[in-house]
């Protein structure tokens, strides 16, 4: 199989450490320079695809992640939409003219992005102008997953306030977000509690980590502070663990079915009859 | 005594929370409504004082507070620096006013702020182009001093390593905050060992609560997690206490001073000679 996932959101939510604990790996390199002559020259928003090789339960996936360094880093953040749509239609123009070559190149690699995850600051507030802009702009192009980012700076109560007016405000901005669908007519009753437990997790909290502990002489991902260690494979503490099963295997190939059927032929209809 | 605290930043970072726990009341009323319809008409940013009575160890201080909501709300946030120094330039415009008029006003309230708490938000990496400007265009006028949003989100090591880069961007673009200035040859070691450790301090790592939790049978204001407590009045967990004795006790008349004699002095001369 193969799947390719772009991860956007403001610098400092975890987004490289979270890439890196969904594939156990140093897949996106931390930070090279945070020299301070370096730090400020604010190139704007980079797109950055990682290719890695997992193995999932015996399932072999070749997963391309897409990093978005710099989005939301300036004053002044109006281009950085237009950078990570520009980078989506590119691949969808790439397989409009594959598609209507005589000769097929059999080394053509589909670049599609399946899913996109959006890194939501945990801000305790509702969403920010930029949160709703780019999801607003791009759920039309890709699956959109709202996430929270470092998830362990709430507790249980403030996680299940922010969740819930974070999904009062895409459904008031009526913000088609991939919300893990089903038909409770024609569905069969495993899928229907198994996309209704998911969607009722959105926006996922994630923690990410990249060192291990021991606890009670086990070893952990997790993150040590004076008052206590957070676990990310622990599914009391962050929602990591079930977002990494629906992406990975149960909803891989809905995930891919919705950007081929759907989000790439609406594009080609578009463009075609522009 | 009477004090004039500023505190702006990102929202989410903690600021009214703070300002509550600092005054160990309902100070700063927690955002009325978050409805979603209400929620993003982005205002742009709001400059609203409070002024409430203390008493520290039995001198009375009225503190004033300056909140500055949606402060880096915006996709552009260039106009929110113009409207936080509009605002302090016309306190001083007050005083230039009242100084040459030849009846005094016995009514007179001097508004001038002594002292910026600029929340920076826990990325992780270097400052923002955001907070590099805020306090470059602001320190000519006010005392900032930098402080750490939600400090509970990083690990000790990441802390140390945090604050350590922050300060070495301040050093790099000269910006010329507050560093609890002393003089090796006049001052005398007391002084010099209070104030060296003060300047070791910053960015101070500030962590707010509004609730009480029983630990070990004892009251503490605290934030409970699913793997443990912190405290906000503990030293080993942030900063708090010693930043509320440096601003309401030990360098309450140094900020004084500095505004009155150095920071409203050069505004007025650059003013009159214009
Ligand atoms: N509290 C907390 N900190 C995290 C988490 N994940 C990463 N961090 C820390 O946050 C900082 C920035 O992480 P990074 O992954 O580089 O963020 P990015 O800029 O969004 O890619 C680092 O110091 C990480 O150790 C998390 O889940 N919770
Ligand atoms: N992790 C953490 N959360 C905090 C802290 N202080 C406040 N919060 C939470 O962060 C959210 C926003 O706080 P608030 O003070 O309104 O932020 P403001 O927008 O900066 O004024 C609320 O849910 C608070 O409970 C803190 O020190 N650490």
């Amino acid at each position: 199989f193969q799947f390719t996932l772009m991860v956007v959101g403001a610098s400092g939510l975890g987004r490289t450490t979270f890439v890196n604990t969904l594939c156990d790996a140093d897949v996106v390199p931390k930070r090279e320079s945070d020299e301070p002559e370096m730090a400020h020259i604010e190139e704007g928003i980079k797109i950055k695809p990682y290719t890695v090789e997992l193995d999932e339960d015996g399932v072999k996936i070749s997963l391309t992640v897409v990093d978005t360094p710099g989005f939301g880093d300036m004053i002044d953040n109006e281009h950085c939409f237009q950078e990570i749509l520009g980078y989506l239609e590119r691949q969808y123009d790439d397989i409009l003219s594959e598609e209507s070559r005589i000769k097929r190149n059999p080394r053509f690699r589909d670049n599609r992005v399946h899913a996109l995850l959006y890194f939501i600051t945990p801000t305790g507030h509702s969403l920010r102008e930029i949160d709703i802009e780019l999801m607003r702009r791009l759920s039309p192009r890709i699956n959109v997953i709202p996430v929270i980012g470092k998830a362990d700076t709430f507790t249980p109560v403030e996680l299940a306030e922010f969740k819930k007016r974070v999904m009062e405000d895409i459904e008031h901005h009526n913000i088609p977000i991939y919300n893990f669908p089903y038909d409770p007519e024609e569905d069969d009753e495993e899928t229907i509690e198994e996309n209704s437990e998911l969607r009722s997790l959105l926006p996922f909290a994630l923690i990410g980590c990249e060192e291990e502990i021991i606890v009670n002489g086990r070893k952990v991902r997790g993150r040590q502070y004076p008052w206590g260690i957070v676990e990310v494979d622990n599914t009391q503490h962050c929602d990591f663990a079930k977002l990494r099963f629906a992406l990975l295997s149960s909803h891989l190939q809905d995930l891919k079915e919705i950007t081929h059927d759907y989000l790439y032929e609406n594009y080609r209809t578009e463009k075609l009859s522009r």
